[in-house]
């Protein structure tokens, strides 16, 4: 269950001040799959990191399962975000001098995980994005839509029960992108709740409902017809 | 005039070569729209930067214009790039450090373009793709979509007879995607090259011909019906 309560996020360049959100409000169950559209620079991304609790907004308020995030310290956050939250950010935030395989490994890192079954399981996330063969590649030495899967991986590793997606397949070919949506669809059916940022129509139908942001605000809110 | 003749691109990771480009010959007129198709990892960023002379083949030739860029120093192909080619990256390369304006500006200062003139140049160009109420934020300060758009603004900005663009629209919602698509295919008619890589068909389908990679070889060269 996620909740946000008149969400305003105002940015300051010097004097200047810009509103990209101006009063976001909305409830998502857990389990739904929700897809957020909306023009460049509406604030889709801005939204994402602070459902994603990666920012704090300027007023209002999210709710993580009944939490109030704003009460919450920078470590607790941080531990809510490892065990509960796989965000896959729309470019990636890949370690550049760290290879394919401990980038997806460093989640588990964090959440105490084991060396040999660490390895295992960011083996298996690889070759199911199909980066069997680019382990040890470093991102400056894959192509733009191999470091996307290696990010895709990285939010998925830790079996989060949120999934949060700024544009996954942005970079992806469609046969690639087919295969990432399908991983997703997969782990919407395991229960999990799955909120994805697109620009493209035929991605955002995938999900149960759609979002429609529109200068920090949201213009529609509904359900996908076949779903 | 672009030729390529037998490229061949093999990276090198510590002793396992990775082949990119497996001996890639084609030729553009001088005109000519052409699209560049094919699935993540296939090499088409790889191509683009050889085309685009910011990297050298392990074998093979490009040709601009006549000139075997092979032959070229690195300060003649530096030349040669800031006043022929227009360059769009797949990921924009933009200076972290500077303004939208102070980018886009760039390319002018390395053609000894003067203050004045470059200030107006560059507003005109980032107001062309909606960005006239940006033009002091840094990238950080900016959407996905807005960076590209920055990142596109710089590649005009020297008015270059060629232009690379590597997945244009890729952060971009259909509006400003067809607002960029619409500036790339004014600069088409004016008689500029204009050569771009693109996951959707919609998007490839504006130009005259369409050139499918697979794997580093080229499986497909057709023209677009409708043009
Ligand atoms: N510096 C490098 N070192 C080693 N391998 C590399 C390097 N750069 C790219 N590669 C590999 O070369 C292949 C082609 O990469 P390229 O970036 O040209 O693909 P692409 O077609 O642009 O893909 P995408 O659509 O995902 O952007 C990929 O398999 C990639 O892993
Ligand atoms: N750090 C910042 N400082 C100032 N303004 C910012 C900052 N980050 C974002 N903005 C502005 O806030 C607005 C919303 O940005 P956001 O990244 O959320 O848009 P978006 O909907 O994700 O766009 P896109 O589809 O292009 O990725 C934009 O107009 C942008 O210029
Ligand atoms: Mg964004
Ligand atoms: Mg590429």
């Amino acid at each position: 269950l996620i909740e946000t309560k008149d969400l305003k996020k105002i940015y300051k360049i010097e004097d200047v001040e810009v509103p990209a959100l101006r009063g976001i409000s909305f409830s998502i169950k857990a389990g739904e799959s929700v897809s957020i559209m909306g023009p460049s620079g509406s604030g889709k991304s801005t939204l994402m990191h602070l459902i994603g609790c990666l920012d704090k907004p300027t007023t209002g308020d999210v709710k993580i399962e009944g939490q109030d995030t704003i009460d919450l310290s920078e470590n607790e956050l941080a531990v809510l975000r490892n065990k509960k939250i796989g965000f896959v950010f729309q470019f990636f935030n890949l370690l550049p001098r760290a290879t394919a395989i401990a980038n997806v490994e460093l989640p588990m890192v964090y959440a105490g995980i084991g060396l040999k079954e660490r390895t295992k399981k960011a083996k298996e996330v690889l070759e199911a994005v199909g980066l069997g063969d680019r382990l040890y590649h470093r991102p400056t030495q894959l192509s733009g839509g191999q470091q996307q899967r290696v990010a895709i991986a990285r939010a998925l590793v830790n079996d989060p029960s949120i999934i949060l997606a700024d544009e996954p397949t942005g970079n992806l070919d469609s046969k690639s992108g087919a295969e990432v949506m399908a991983i997703l669809q997969k782990l919407h059916d395991e229960g999990r709740t799955v909120i994805l940022v697109t620009h493209e129509l035929y991605v955002a139908e995938h999900a149960q409902r759609i979002i429609q942001i529109l200068d920090g605000k949201i213009v529609a809110d509904r359900a996908v017809s076949n779903r």
